[in-house]
């Protein structure tokens, strides 16, 4: 249960407020699909 | 204090763009065989630095297939992408570059190509031709049949296969074979040719001495055959008369 409540915590500590509007930003790689993909 | 490595470069970022070129155009460059490649995708992009402005760069690409024969004078930009109910062929390559004071060059590449699977095809296009052997009978005789016939209509250079770059197969409805390959002009006329096929030799190795035809066959249910050729810069060797002749019938 101690587990649990740390990892509930840690949880909690990661979500940090976005500012209005802000989308992420893609993944670096791999990158977008030109054609299709096979 | 040695300064703060630099931000990974991202695979959409236009510098891996300008390496993923300069490695396209290096691949085509280096076959002699199929079709020119283009760009679908940048897997992976690795930066390597060696020391100031010198850096490797370690690429992994995903590319497709166009429908430019690797020998056409067509600029790879304007090459339309083997669609997908064409039986579309990929490549994987992992190529090494370089980048020096801003100019990059490729060290290496390796690259490997597959064509999709035929259930993809069909799940997708249930009566679409799909791709065949090389070595087909069916393939290798609707070529034969069609050179002959691109031959026997011509008045220009009697051609000669170089080498067969697709063979598909329709098998409904009606039996069908599409063909592809590339031909290489001779010095013979194709009437020449009818007396001695043996002694007409390819021209040099010239652009526009290559050429890409194309031919249908169908054999169910009713036979037919249709070719048709573009040569890259049609060269019709010269008629073994002199211009300037004392007959004057």
């Amino acid at each position: 249960s101690v587990t649990k409540t740390a990892v509930a915590e840690a949880a909690q500590h990661d979500k940090v407020p976005r500012p209005v509007g802000f989308v992420p930003p893609p993944p670096p790689c791999p990158g977008k699909i030109r054609y299709f993909d096979i | 204090v040695p300064a703060a490595p630099p931000a990974p470069l991202g695979c959409d970022d236009p510098e891996s763009e300008a390496a993923a070129a300069v490695a396209v155009n290096y691949i085509n460059g280096q076959s002699h065989h199929g079709y020119k490649f283009t760009v679908n995708s940048i897997k992976s992009i690795r930066v390597v630095p060696q020391g100031p402005n010198n850096d490797f760069i370690f690429l992994e690409l995903d590319l497709l297939e166009t429908e430019c024969p690797i020998l056409s004078p067509t600029a790879l930009e304007n090459c339309t992408v083997r669609s997908f109910v064409d039986h579309a062929v990929e490549g994987d390559c992992d190529v090494k570059l370089q980048k020096v004071d801003g100019i990059l060059s490729v060290l290496g590449s390796k690259c490997d190509s597959h064509a999709d699977s035929n259930e993809d095809i069909r799940r997708a296009c249930p009566d679409c031709p799909l791709l065949a052997e090389m070595n087909n009978t069916d393939v290798l005789e609707t070529v034969a049949a069609a050179l002959n016939d691109y031959n026997s209509k011509t008045t220009g250079s009697y051609l000669r296969l170089l080498e067969i770059g697709r063979g598909k197969i329709q098998y409904h409805p009606g039996y069908i074979i599409f063909t592809e390959f590339a031909v290489g002009a001779t010095n013979c006329s194709a009437e020449e040719a009818k007396a001695n096929v043996g002694a007409c030799q390819l021209l040099p190795e010239d652009q526009s001495n290559f050429g890409f035809c194309r031919a249908v066959m169908v054999k169910r249910p009713l036979q037919d055959l249709q070719v048709d050729c573009q040569l890259y810069g049609h060269q019709v060797p010269a008629p073994d008369i002199p211009l300037l002749s004392q007959d004057t019938s």
